[in-house]
């Protein structure tokens, strides 16, 4: 199963994230 | 004496076996030493797609049955001195962590679904009380970046379309039900017409929940759900192994996707099943079923949570005694369903 997140942000939100990588739940997927 | 008929017949079958063995892990292993020689060159290879005749083929496979009939295996008891031998089989073969489980008696889960949907123990995921998006589940990311010309990509280098993930944009207007949209906009103003502010960029994150991971998934931000789309459909695998070579793979597979507006504008989230685990469960949302036989697949069913009934206390959308949402959630009449970041959300289910 998947989730896929699909959100409008303004363009200086950037990922704290790279492909491959374990995450948890409430872990943070970006910044502004 | 001439052996018997059975041991000629296996003694035929051997070598064949062996040759035909041998011969596919050599065409693999050449395949991974071009792909090395091609990263050892700064070439980036792209992915082994699969080609149409062998996805149509894949497609055939009665996924939906399949994973209907898995669903019902699951949902029978099992007795008592069987649990744990069949709970730790599967804790073992997949990795799961016990001791994060609410419940770490094994012979207290009744059967196999009930154990896959486990809940954790309160705490043991804190929420960043800092960043404006969170992770909804456990899982592995396969993909993250932001949309161009209306296009996602599943994993790096294998892309689909944002209209044919999504479907039209009929929210805020009158709710469709099984409806089929013949018209295909330009992907790319389709993007835009589901960006809210000028100059705001569309982002995307693909988790993937491996089996042995926690199967519920949260509210990844503060945000308001204002309408559902259930798109019944097949349920391949959505390993990264098949993602990596059946294009749209997450257009095709039944999935809801629940789409609203949070400070920045659109937000969406887009609950993908696959063959073992084929249902998903919205707790807000009594009415959704998902994997039953009635649905037809190519088509979807909407609900929007921000008319009246939707948000009235009668309503089936409102949560149920036995929902995890059941105290927490904030109904706002007319605007949608409002919640609160790492909120309980929904569920994967087995079959």
């Amino acid at each position: 199963s998947t989730v896929v997140l699909l959100f409008e942000a303004p363009p200086d939100f950037s990922f704290s994230l790279r492909p491959g990588q374990p995450i948890r739940f409430g872990q943070p997927l970006g910044s502004l | 004496a001439p052996a018997p008929h059975f041991l000629q017949a296996r003694s035929r079958l051997l070598p064949l076996l062996v040759f035909s063995g041998t011969g596919y892990l050599g065409y693999d292993q050449y395949g991974r030493y071009q792909d090395r020689r091609l990263a050892e060159l700064g070439i980036e290879a792209p992915p082994p797609l699969a080609s149409d005749n062998q996805v149509a083929l894949y497609r055939s496979i009665p996924t939906r049955l399949v994973s209907r009939a898995w669903g019902r295996l699951n949902r029978v008891e099992l007795p008592a001195w069987l649990r744990k031998p069949v709970y730790r089989l599967y804790i073992w073969t997949f990795g799961v962590n016990m001791k994060e489980a609410e419940v770490e008696d094994l012979a207290s889960y009744r059967n196999l679904g009930e154990f896959f949907r486990r809940p954790l123990k309160p705490h043991t995921r804190p929420v960043c009380p800092s960043s404006c998006v969170i992770s909804p589940a456990d899982g592995r990311v396969l993909h993250c970046g932001r949309v161009v010309n209306g296009e996602l990509e599943q994993v790096k280098g294998v892309t689909y379309k944002l209209h044919d993930f999504l479907g039209p944009i009929t929210w805020g207007s009158t709710p469709n039900t099984g409806g089929h949209d013949p018209s295909l906009p330009d992907p790319a103003a389709f993007e835009e017409q589901l960006l809210c502010s000028p100059g705001n960029q569309l982002y995307h994150c693909v988790v993937y929940l491996a089996p042995g991971d926690y199967h519920r998934f949260h509210s990844p931000a503060d945000w308001t759900i204002e309408h559902r789309r259930h798109f019944p459909g097949p349920l391949l695998s959505v390993s990264p192994s098949v993602a990596r070579r059946v294009r749209s793979l997450f257009c095709v597979n039944e999935r809801v996707a629940l789409a609203g507006r949070w400070q920045h504008g659109f937000f969406s989230l887009v609950a993908v099943g696959a063959t073992n685990v084929g249902s998903i469960r919205i707790y807000c949302d009594q009415e959704l079923q998902t994997n039953a036989p009635r649905y037809t697949t190519g088509s979807y069913n909407d609900r929007s949570y921000t008319s009246p009934l939707a948000a009235s206390p009668s309503s089936p959308l409102a949560a149920s005694p036995s929902s995890p949402l059941a105290a927490s959630q904030e109904e706002l009449p007319g605007i949608g369903l409002a919640l609160r970041k790492g909120e309980p959300l929904g569920e994967f289910n087995l079959g």
